[in-house]
């Protein structure tokens, strides 16, 4: 899991067994006494591989739309919520947007990658060895090194996790952006995570988006994933036209590609992909 | 649930925020100070493991 925290804005993205929704609270009393008013709030999850062990009160989507509809402020009166569907009966993507106005947020784009059925090789390098006396950031900076995480983007200062007996996670920052990755590598039920923000002016340099084109293949070679979802953020269409550019060379096929606009933040895209049959 | 407990799949929340004094702006919730937002992460049944930070942000990895 990871928190991060910009002068206006907070990002915090939790394995799924949390009460993540019951930060709010606390976390607007905080930024109130420092002077500040939310003024956006989106909340986005994929399909759980384990619904019934979801904490009461949050069982179910329905339940957080009903709790976020009940804790957010009046004045961010522009609210949608959607569950997005896919050719893929295990994955939908839920999204609940909330805003102070419709216009458009500044230009930074998210690119959420959940990842399943990992190679089981390659999910092996997620597990601590039993007895390593090692502490969780020596064990992470392990795996780091042995799944050439730390190549996925070279100018990214890494800050990372082993879990015991398995699990991983990471924070990269580079600038004003982040990355994140979060690793489940057990067989049955394997998960890998990765997350990018962008702007969608960085295209404007070469033209060609390559940057972030050669990020996600990097993220998902290093767990070569049999199905992946990929849910795009932006203000921009020519984010989620690049994701097929990235995952098609992998031997991944598109499988579905659902879009929906939400007040303030333009378009989420919600594409699937599976490994293409041998 | 998987051995380790965890439940694969995440949930994210997004919260951008909005203030009068520009100055302020520049570090605005920064001020958080670590104890408060440790007090948060016990609502969420998290705790920090590890963290880092640059000009722009602070970046915490959890453990729940």
């Amino acid at each position: 899991s990871s928190l991060f925290v910009y002068p206006t804005k907070i990002i915090i993205k939790t394995c799924g067994t949390t009460q993540l929704l019951k930060s709010i609270p606390p976390l607007l009393h905080h930024a109130l006494n420092l002077g500040l008013t939310l003024s956006y709030c989106r909340y986005t999850r994929g399909n759980f591989i384990f619904p019934l062990s979801q904490p009461f009160p949050h069982t179910s989507f329905h339940d957080e739309a009903l709790y976020l509809e009940n804790t957010l402020p009046n004045h961010l009166c522009f609210r949608k919520a959607s569950v997005m569907p896919s050719n893929l009966p295990s994955h939908a993507w839920h999204v609940f947007s909330a805003c102070d106005q419709t216009r458009l947020l500044p230009d930074f784009y998210t690119v959420e990658i959940c990842m399943t059925e990992l190679d089981r090789t390659l999910a092996r390098k997620f597990f601590r060895r039993p007895g390593d006396g090692k502490s969780g950031d020596a064990a992470g900076k392990e795996m780091t090194e042995l799944a050439g995480i730390n190549k996925i983007n070279p100018n990214a200062l890494v800050c990372d996790f082993g879990f015991d007996p398995c699990g991983y996670s990471m924070n990269g920052i580079d600038g004003d952006r982040y990355s994140t990755i979060h690793v489940t590598p057990e067989d049955g039920y394997s998960y890998a995570s990765f997350e990018c923000v962008g702007s969608i002016y960085d295209d404007d340099d070469d033209g060609d988006g390559e940057d972030l084109v050669r990020m996600l293949k990097r993220a998902v070679q290093v767990f070569r994933p049999a199905k992946v979802s990929v849910s795009t953020t932006s203000a921009s269409h020519r984010v989620w036209a690049r994701v097929v550019g990235a995952m098609e060379p992998l031997g991944l096929k598109c499988r579905s590609c659902t879009a929906d606009e939400f007040p303030a933040i333009g378009s989420v895209v919600f594409q699937t992909f599976t490994a293409r049959r041998k | 649930m998987a051995v380790s407990g965890f439940e694969g799949f995440e949930k994210r929340l997004e919260l951008h925020f909005s203030g009068d004094d520009p100055v302020f702006l520049n570090v605005g919730l920064r001020q958080i100070s670590f104890d408060s937002l440790e007090q948060v992460l016990r609502e969420v049944q998290c705790t920090v493991v590890s963290a880092v930070g640059n000009h722009y942000f602070d970046a915490y990895v959890l453990s729940e």
